[in-house]
């Protein structure tokens, strides 16, 4: 119906602004319809990053796209939240500052939301309360082992030891 | 709802019959490339009703079944089994009586799959009823593959009014 | 023939004549998210006679001209100059005589461009005619884009076939 | 001709393997032509990390994949060394072992390839003889700094400063 898509399109745009500050410290983002149609409409998305007036979404960089895909999912787990939300090293693109503001996101909305997220960052491991290891000691064949998360910041530095 | 533990056999690198259990709602998964990180969300996707095999970087439904290493042979089935804790009842009326939700798939090299719900066979449309509402599903918006969070931003607008009516 | 240094001005977020010289076999550039690191590559590949904005990140050929920030008026026009150094001397008898040399590309806002060569007005054509057999050109494997690593191994069999007979 | 790039072809086979097996340590690499008319066959690519019996090159990981994209691209460096070689974060999927390896390939080659990179990676960026920092004191607008290899290290640790 006309008035609901309305209401989530309104909801999840304001969202979206908040989550991208909160991500980059600053700027905005935005949805825009593509058409008056309510029923048939597109929706496209804009983001300016602080200080920059940004022209076309696609001229952003590999980090900007992706701490804005980011808060647009966020900001669709605020009005309806899922079980849970998988993250697969969604924070491979990020430098360490929008790194860090990106786990105190996830923390604060860790609250309410359950999460399970892979990584190859140390500060992004420190954010987990449980870290699940997978090694490969036989070839070919994956195996668990629990991590605590200060023996997991020290195994990366050798990834020897969880591959062996 | 949330999810509290997973189980896998024969699917793709886990051969072995392995638990995962998400205590907490800050789970963090690591380990060095290839070993099995993101055969655990295909896991997920694929037991929530995936049926794409390129979706799941597969030629064939049968690519999901262990094919073998240079130690093992390969496997004729696989299943996946996911454990949700429903205490709190968030799903629909229907599924209320139940305290925990377990919904598993299982394939063979015939390629045909099986569903159950709670130990009783049901059909893939079933364990998509269950999830109805919740922003679950094989797709969703719920569940961001490797690489592919940079990429949403370049959808197309109707793609991106899709993940709007999901939310609805 | 080796890449001696680039000068960039009023290309993307270069607004200001900037100069990035080489001096070594392995150089590394860093910075935070967005600051422009990308956009060094893309200045490459456009002197080098890129033609597609789609392929610049852009819409249309003048959205590599810096186009405001919030402390800066857009301009309207950018360049971007390449000094190679050629003293071993490795490209066609042509050009032999050329100890350096220096290929520049300018665009104005009506995405009109002008390519020079050793301060000699050219064609394109001329431009990818310096660097024929060398391996290098604006979609050569010898630039890696960000992200596309990757996506190379999933490429279909013909395009393969084209990397090997570029390096034919 | 047909004998041209029937030898392009092994050249580049046998220099795949090579790479492949310095980068992941092991396990093996090659290429298939898809047609027996040399002239028009399409060229398909296989890869086996150490004790995998990969069916579909499809299945291998984001980290793997990156690992035998990087083998190709220098099996062709091999046969027509490029007067440089541009690589925009080629290492962000690869793990610390990984990383170390392409690094040390990196090396190798730079006697006779000029390598310019971009990277957030720590010892990646340990490989360099110089950094070029970019930042952007003034939002929107891009400036050089040149940095040394010990202070960007700390740099990256605490990226406001670079951004500031
Ligand atoms: N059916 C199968 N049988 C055996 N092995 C399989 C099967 N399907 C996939 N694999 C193997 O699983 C590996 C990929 O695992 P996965 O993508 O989970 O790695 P990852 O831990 O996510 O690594 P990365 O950090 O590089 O992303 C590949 O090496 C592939 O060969
Ligand atoms: N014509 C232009 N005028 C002004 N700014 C531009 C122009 N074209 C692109 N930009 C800006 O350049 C930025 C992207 O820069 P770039 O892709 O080089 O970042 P990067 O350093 O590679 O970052 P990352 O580490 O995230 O990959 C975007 O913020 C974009 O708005
Ligand atoms: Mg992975
Ligand atoms: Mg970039």
């Amino acid at each position: 119906t006309k008035v609901k898509f309305k209401d989530i399109f309104d909801q999840i745009n304001s969202n979206l602004n908040n989550y991208f500050t909160k991500i980059f410290g600053g700027g905005k983002a935005y949805l825009e319809m593509t058409d008056n149609d309510l029923l048939n409409t597109g929706v496209s998305m804009m983001a300016r990053p602080p200080g920059k007036l940004v022209k076309n979404i696609n001229l952003l960089s590999g980090g900007e796209k992706a701490g804005v895909g980011i808060a647009f999912v966020f900001s669709i787990f605020k009005i309806n939240p899922a079980p849970f939300c998988l993250l697969d090293e969604v924070d491979a693109p990020l430098d360490e500052a929008n790194n860090a503001r990106f786990c105190s996101v996830v923390k604060e909305m860790s609250k309410t939301v359950q999460f399970i997220f892979i990584t190859h960052n140390k500060s992004t491991m420190e954010l987990a309360d449980i870290l699940s290891g997978v090694t490969m000691r036989e070839p070919g064949v994956s195996k668990l082992v629990s991590v605590n998360v200060g023996e997991a910041v020290n195994l990366t530095a050798n990834k020897e030891s969880l591959s062996r | 709802m949330r999810l509290s533990k997973i189980k896998l056999a024969g699917f793709k690198t886990f051969v072995d019959p392995t638990v995962l259990s998400f205590p907490s709602n800050l789970t963090g998964i690591i380990g060095p490339n290839g070993c099995g990180k993101s055969n655990i969300i295909d896991a997920i996707r694929w037991v929530m009703g995936e049926s794409s095999a390129r979706n799941l970087r597969g030629e064939s439904m049968d690519d999901v079944i262990f094919s073998g290493s240079s130690s093992r042979p390969e496997v004729s089935k696989a299943f996946i089994e996911l454990y949700f804790d429903n205490e709190n009842n968030t799903l629909d009326a229907k599924f209320a009586r139940f305290s925990e939700i377990v919904i598993r798939r299982e394939v063979s090299r015939d390629g045909v799959s099986n569903y159950s719900l709670n130990n009783t066979r049901c059909r893939r449309k079933d364990i998509r009823e269950v999830f109805l509402g919740t922003g679950l599903g094989p797709r969703s918006y719920a569940i961001i593959e490797q690489g592919m969070i940079s990429r949403l931003v370049e959808s197309k607008p109707e793609e991106l009014r899709t993940y709007l009516e999901e939310a609805a």
